[in-house]
């Protein structure tokens, strides 16, 4: 099955 | 001390209704360029980005970058007793915890002062970089609402696939599948009924509905929807709003393990 990554795994911390 | 003039109340309510749902307490940051929001879902699957311009405003005044954590269901309640007309004025400085909301009647007989409290909200600030999509696709946001919520009853999952010709969106469930497929439509009296695909290369992504959908409450705030796409990477729905700015949708693909 897929699974859902956290958003913010795709971005820089800030 | 930060000040802000809308001609319409009613654009904030719209914009807070949009989102609340998805996430129900959020910073503002304001500064000179304007006031903006980001914030994750609970689950930390979906984010929004919600950008309003200073000069968007009728007046606008931020002495100094502030930060203003609220509530936004108590924000929501207090937006919903503008009238329909109103402007709103907001007021806030660093001395006290809280914003003021100043609802005027067109013909400024009536004033309305409602003092909303602040929150200290810790919340991780993402950069999202300005990336280049694979396939840009623009539509008029009601038939968007209307593809997630009519594949919603089908499936829980929607498989977004653009070609050079068309963009389709499929789901599947228990009772069947569904595929809807739109063509490019340039040809329109109006601008916003167009439906413009951008490819740079095809694209096929999984994203869960029911974001997609919660999203889509946006809809009234633009004709038009922009929904971004590359390989592996969040889709971007965003909604402008005239003159002002926009509210973005990031949402991760689903990715199989």
């Amino acid at each position: 099955s897929a699974g859902q990554p956290n958003i913010a795994s795709f971005f820089t911390k800030r | 001390m930060f000040e802000a003039q809308m001609a319409q109340a009613a654009l904030l309510k719209q914009i807070i209704e949009s989102i609340r749902e998805l996430i129900t307490e959020a910073t503002f940051e304001v500064s000179g360029t304007g006031m903006m929001l980001q914030a994750m879902d609970s689950s930390h699957v979906s984010l929004v980005a919600l950008n309003l311009r200073s000069d968007g405003f009728q007046l606008f005044r931020a002495d100094r970058p502030f930060s203003m954590g609220m509530n936004l269901n108590h924000m929501a309640k207090m937006l919903k007793c503008a009238g329909k007309d109103d402007t709103l004025t907001m007021r806030a400085d660093e001395a006290n915890d809280l914003v003021t909301f100043l609802f005027e009647s067109p013909g400024n007989e009536r004033l309305a002062e409602f003092e909303l409290k602040l929150m200290d909200i810790t919340s991780e600030n993402l950069g999202i970089p300005d990336a280049e999509y694979s396939a840009t696709v623009s539509m008029p946001s009601a038939e968007f609402q209307r593809i997630v919520k009519d594949l919603g009853s089908i499936g829980d999952t929607v498989e977004i696939t653009v070609t050079k010709d068309d963009v389709r969106f499929a789901a599947s469930g228990d009772i069947g599948n569904a595929t809807i497929k739109c063509r490019q439509l340039l040809d329109t009296e109006k601008p916003e009924d167009r439906t413009l695909i951008e490819m740079v290369e095809p694209v096929n992504l999984t994203f869960a509905l029911r974001y997609l959908i919660n999203f889509s409450k946006a809809t009234s705030l633009a004709p038009s929807v922009t929904i971004k796409l590359s390989t592996e990477m969040p889709v971007v729905v965003e909604y402008k709003l005239s003159d002002i700015g926009y509210v973005r949708f990031y949402l991760a693909p689903k990715i199989e393990d």
